[in-house]
């Protein structure tokens, strides 16, 4: 279908990112653009938010602004 | 948009913060 998903919000996809890089809340929501999950705005707040309480990145402040960043 | 984007992002830090 038109509307089927090319980009999968999961707990892997957004570890596999903040292992490469420090990312802000604004960068991985821009990876995981509701047009390329299907997902609502809504729903991806909030399966973000329960990714990232999951994952419990390390944080620090770049430009100050918070990034988000794991090690492997 | 980026107003969109930036609705999503203070929506997405206020449960973070509740967390932290």
């Amino acid at each position: 279908t038109p509307s089927s998903s090319d980009v999968q919000l999961t707990e892997d996809a957004v570890r596999r990112y903040l292992i490469r890089k420090p990312m802000t809340t604004k960068d991985l929501l821009k990876k995981f653009q509701t047009k390329r999950t299907g997902l609502s705005s809504e729903q991806t707040v909030n399966v973000l938010a329960q990714i990232l309480k999951r994952l419990n990145p390390e944080r620090k402040m770049v430009n100050d602004k918070m990034h988000f960043y794991l090690t492997e | 948009s980026s107003s969109e984007a930036d609705e999503m992002a203070a929506a997405l830090e206020a449960e973070l913060n509740d967390f932290m």
